[in-house]
């Protein structure tokens, strides 16, 4: 599964 | 989002309105631990930096921006304006021991060998041992005032409803962060017995004593 590139999370 | 991280935040947040107003209504920092407060502030800095470039949802950035203005005026709080009912004798353990490890693992372990990553990968770890401090200082004192358990609560139970959170979204949404699922465990795990005093005493209505 692709790592998120960016970080949704607080 | 999902209600488990909504939920999460919020209680985030009601931790960090709980101290704020209890330093400033009582004027008194006293069985706070001013270190704990300087690893949350590290934390946030480090794991905010992109609060400027890169743009996920108002909510988000508010929210970032809350963490770090309300935990930069923590620490002021203790350290300048109640700086005489700050507990140095008590407040004594050494945050290096924490930063310098956290540091390290997150340039061996991180998800990419990038300055933004590896600050997120470090605020990461640190978070998960930042409250040391203020569990040792109530260790050390023996006991905690009812307003600073309900502190503590709130916050242990941001970081477990990020357990939920993360199970959701691994279900739902396929999506996992291996890195901040291990920390949250241990971040949460470090609340176990903290856990226990609060629903066994302070629901109760008694003080919070720690065991001599």
């Amino acid at each position: 599964h692709p790592e998120p590139d960016t970080h949704d999370e607080l | 989002m999902n209600i488990f991280r909504l939920v999460g935040d919020l209680s985030h947040l009601l931790a960090i309105i709980i101290l704020l107003l209890k330093i400033w209504k009582t004027r008194s920092c006293a069985g706070i631990s001013g270190k704990s407060q300087i690893l949350f502030a590290v934390v946030y800095t480090t794991r905010y930096l992109d609060l400027l470039t890169t743009y996920v949802s108002a909510y988000n950035t508010v929210m970032k921006f809350v963490f770090i203005v309300a935990s930069y005026a923590t620490v002021y709080l203790m350290y300048v304006k109640f700086r005489a009912t700050y507990d140095h004798n008590h407040d004594t353990f050494r945050i290096e021991f924490l930063l310098v490890p956290c540091f390290i693992l997150s340039l061996l372990i991180n998800h990419e060998f990038t300055v933004l990553e590896v600050m997120w990968t470090f605020s990461i770890y640190l978070e998960s041992v930042a409250i040391l401090p203020q569990l040792f200082l109530v260790s050390k004192t023996g006991e905690a005032e009812s307003i600073t358990s309900h502190y503590l609560f709130a916050l242990g139970s941001y970081r477990a409803l990020y357990l939920l959170n993360w199970v959701y979204r691994y279900m739902a949404e396929d999506h996992y962060e291996l890195i901040a699922i291990v920390s949250g465990v241990v971040q949460t795990v470090l609340y176990c017995d903290f856990f226990y005093l609060y629903i066994t005493k302070v629901l109760k209505g008694k003080k919070l004593q720690l065991p001599a």
